[in-house]
């Protein structure tokens, strides 16, 4: 996250570090349901076997382990059929943990919007993660406030690429808070009333985030998304197990 | 990597991916970067002239946004082939040796371009200095010069009728970026080999259609897939199956979405959801015969409202008891079935006379505890 600052140990409890040998942490992901994480394609990309993979939950410093981390396996990785690699477009995939997570008060599923809900240019959101700063990959969690930006605008900074409904676009022109590498498959999140923060975009991709820093952060609306999302937990969870 | 010249290996940089520690970079790999697939030669080799380690890291880079950008200003006639030359060296698959850009092609660029940018306040990529390419057919270094059936445009490039490139996404985008209005002519699906939304005119590509996703409003390119017998339903991934295996409790479809959305809560005048299956594609209510309480949480959680249920039994309302009505299977206890509409079965009399009313909830979801304020 560039621009952003140290969170607090529970500010975040739905959020991942997906993680795999020998690199160690690769990208974000989050919690939604005990057992059912989300997190992006394309960070599969070259890693698409199940048994390398494994996902922590409950931790602030990725250097320290604390007493609320816990960590689970992946048992299915399923990716969006339609997921292109050459455009990122439907960039998502859910991931089956091998069991269900203790929830705590450091570790808890995020609210997923529902199919209607749509989050309004304007709005104010945070996105954290373990990515780059801009000068360096930080330990600590790292947060930042975004706003939502409308995607006729978001347009205009991508020339080179098409902004699709399957996107959302978050951040600010000069891109002084972003995310970046390392970030991918995180959330970007949005209170709603009475204290329930809820998922709207999973950190997909932008400009190039360390050096000169243009546009905002592009992320998969994951809006979009909720239909397919809940047929595949039920499909996994009732019918393939 | 084997040969000395490439970057550090993997285990210290975090943005490598594991392929590229054992990647002999003396290689020469195929050009997969889409900016610069129309070149004279279909080879290259990594780190380029620009620092970029792998095709992937100039795909995201910032020349190469900027390179085709710069090229609709019309600045050098051969730009975008000297851009490509730098992002995407040429090696010789024979020799594996790179053949850089001439230094007269990186200097005209520069003379010609460098002003424009400046104009924006960008400055030209540092990592280019001409001098480090070599005169042309200077001591028999062979280096790159255009020839005359050189593209000038890139595959990202739409080109206008009077030669200037203008990027892809500023074709048919509703403003004329051409001097002569080229890219919003034959702007209509046909004519840029789409198929046409007949209700809002939307362009969507040919493998879109019939592939088990509504693209356009009304869904009407996922119609008139499949020709499914009487007796038969059409599955999203319109293979047809039999009707009475709809919302069975086993996988039938391709795309398993006969066993999509089975179970419901249907509102009645009195606002009360009575629990509803939608076997063989109708809709049915559930006779609360032996039923259990855990049965409703399997209903609730099914529908993915995994919080806390509760259940009213409804007496059945005499004249309405031609209603179809599902039955809990004599040995439920026994099948080993995870779902609902695998447990119950049609054409049963309903001793009870009563059905089932439910109350789901959410899960607790998107709170924080921790981040509780605590007072000092």
């Amino acid at each position: 996250i560039l621009g952003g600052r140290t969170s607090r140990p529970g500010r975040w409890p739905w959020q991942c570090s997906l993680q795999s040998e020998p690199s160690g942490h690769i990208c974000g992901c989050v919690l939604i349901a005990n057992k059912w994480v989300l997190t992006v394609a394309h960070c599969f990309e070259g890693r698409e076997n199940a048994a390398v993979w494994k996902v922590v939950f409950g931790i602030n410093n990725l250097d320290h382990p604390s007493i609320f981390m816990q960590t689970r396996l992946v048992k299915t990785i399923i990716l969006h059929p339609r997921y292109n690699r050459a455009v990122v477009d439907y960039d998502i995939s859910i991931v089956e943990l091998n069991e269900d997570i203790n929830e705590t008060s450091y570790v808890r599923p995020v609210c997923l919007p529902s199919r209607e809900q749509l989050v309004e240019p304007d709005t104010y959101c945070y996105i954290t993660g373990w990515g780059h700063m801009g000068n360096k990959m930080p330990f600590k969690l790292q947060e930042g406030e975004v706003r939502i930006i409308s995607l006729e605008q978001c347009q205009s900074y991508f020339d080179m690429k098409t902004i699709t409904s399957r996107m959302l676009c978050a951040g600010y022109e000069s891109g002084t808070v972003d995310s970046c590498m390392g970030d991918s498959g995180g959330p970007l999140v949005c209170e709603q009333p009475a204290g329930r923060w809820t998922l709207f975009g999973l950190t997909s991709w932008g400009s190039v985030c360390f050096s000169k820093v243009l546009g905002p952060g592009v992320y998969s609306n994951v809006s979009h998304f909720i239909e397919w999302i809940e047929r595949q937990i039920y499909i996994h969870t009732f019918l393939l197990n | 990597c084997i040969d000395t010249s490439c970057p550090d290996s993997c285990g210290t940089s975090f943005l490598c991916d594991m392929t590229n520690s054992q990647t002999n970079c003396s290689q020469c790999e195929p050009i997969t970067l889409e900016l610069c697939m129309n070149l004279p030669y279909n080879y290259t080799n990594y780190p380029n002239y620009l620092g970029h380690r792998t095709q992937k890291e100039a795909s995201i880079s910032w020349e190469s946004s900027l390179f085709p950008a710069l090229v609709q200003t019309n600045c050098y006639k051969y730009l975008m082939f000297f851009a490509c030359t730098i992002l995407v060296p040429k090696c010789d698959p024979q020799t594996n040796q790179r053949i850089p850009p001439c230094r007269v092609l990186c200097e005209h660029s520069k003379e010609r371009c460098e002003s424009v940018l400046g104009i924006v306040g960008l400055q030209w990529p540092e990592d280019t200095d001409c001098t480090q390419f070599p005169e042309e057919n200077s001591d028999n270094q062979t280096c790159l010069t255009p020839d005359e059936d050189v593209e000038e445009c890139s595959p990202s490039h739409f080109k206008c009728r009077s030669g200037r490139c203008v990027l892809a996404s500023r074709r048919c985008d509703g403003q004329a970026d051409c001097e002569d209005d080229s890219d919003e002519d034959n702007c209509g699906c046909r004519e840029r080999g789409l198929w046409e939304c007949p209700s809002n005119k939307l362009c969507i590509q040919h493998a879109m259609i019939c592939d088990g996703f509504p693209d356009c409003p009304d869904k009407v390119d996922e119609k008139n897939c499949s020709f499914c017998k009487a007796d038969e339903l059409e599955c999203a991934s319109h293979d047809c199956v039999p009707r009475e295996v709809w919302c069975d409790g086993q996988l039938d479809c391709m795309d398993n979405s006969d066993e999509w959305n089975c179970v419901t809560l249907s509102k009645n005048t009195s606002s009360l959801a009575f629990l509803t299956i939608h076997r063989s594609a109708t809709d049915y209510h559930v006779c609360a015969d032996e039923w259990q309480e855990k049965l409703s949480q399997l209903a609730c959680n099914q529908m993915g409202l995994g919080g806390p249920s509760a259940t009213k039994i409804i007496q059945e309302n005499e004249q309405l008891h031609h209603q179809k009505w599902l039955n809990l299977h004599s040995d439920w206890k026994n099948k080993n079935a995870s779902t609902l509409p695998a447990l119950v079965v049609k054409g049963q009399s309903c001793q009870s006379r009563s059905k089932v009313s439910l109350l789901c909830s959410k899960k607790d979801c998107g709170r924080r505890p921790a981040a509780r304020m605590s007072k000092r």
